[in-house]
């Protein structure tokens, strides 16, 4: 994965185990 | 995998629980409608609708087991045809109106004051009143929706290992366990096996609509950041230029 792709905020959310939505 | 451990009956019942909840705007669009106010407003729902969409995803069954190459391309690909098919279950029952959400919702009128968007709005309602009168069930709608999700992209990663190719055949696997869903959401309507295969096809033939609808949409959004009509950031910002950049 480059490291583009890791700075994505999509990403992140994907990769939390917490829910996308208290994260944002 | 999880999709196979599932019967049809018991994967409708998870992907209707990740059903993202009510989603509201909060906040007054003034009246007259603008172009740019309406953008706004727009954009601003849509921002926090993507939010709720990437928890939706996470939440069907086999989805987070994908790899995240595949996550991340799926969504990129399917979210304003998720967003879209969410509008029309939302105004099914509004005949020429759109419910953006319960506190904006949009004639057609109402909508023509952005350019360009009045040709999008009369395809939307034209595909809101076929789901209408095909009276569209929430079992169905569910499984439409995790379809557009998991048939978003075809794309090849460019260096295949393993662990794609996994997720590929994954993939796959989970594409096949929603269709039996579907398939047997529609058994659930009491028609005959004639008019449950016509049904089916009536189902899938409005996905290649929505498709459509989504790229005219993407386009649309695209020259309206283009023209600043309307300032994007963030995760609607994000997911807009990856699938511009998807798209050339």
């Amino acid at each position: 994965t480059s490291l583009k792709e890791k700075h994505k905020i999509l990403h992140r959310l994907l990769q939390n185990s917490s829910s996308p939505v208290d994260l944002a | 995998g999880v999709s196979i451990a599932l019967s049809p009956e018991e994967l409708i019942a998870r992907i209707m629980d990740a059903e993202p909840p009510e989603i509201f705007l909060m906040k007054d669009v003034k009246k007259p409608f603008t172009e740019a106010n309406v953008m706004m407003s727009l954009t601003n729902l849509a921002d926090k609708e993507l939010v709720h969409m990437i928890s939706w995803a996470k939440k069907i069954p086999g989805f987070v087991e994908l790899s995240l190459f595949d996550q991340v391309h799926l969504l990129e690909c399917c979210w304003l045809e998720v967003l879209m098919l969410g509008l029309m279950w939302r105004s099914v029952n509004h005949p020429g109106k759109l419910i953006f959400s319960p506190d904006l919702c949009l004639s057609r009128d109402e909508g023509s004051c952005v350019q360009g968007f009045v040709e999008i709005f009369d395809m939307l309602l034209a595909a809101t009143s076929r789901f209408r009168e095909l009276k569209l069930q929430r079992e169905e709608y569910a499984c439409l929706k995790a379809m557009i999700l998991l048939n978003s992209n075809m794309c090849l990663s460019s260096s295949e290992g393993g662990e794609e190719l996994q997720s590929r055949s994954k993939l796959l696997c989970l594409l096949d366990s929603v269709t039996d869903a579907l398939v047997w959401a529609i058994s659930k309507t009491g028609l005959s096996f004639q008019q449950r295969s016509t049904r089916l096809a009536h189902l899938l033939m409005l996905l290649s609509h929505i498709r459509h609808l989504s790229n005219k949409g993407m386009d649309h959004l695209h020259c309206m950041k283009m023209k600043k009509m309307v300032p994007l950031y963030d995760l609607l910002l994000e997911m807009l230029d990856a699938h511009i950049m998807h798209g050339s």
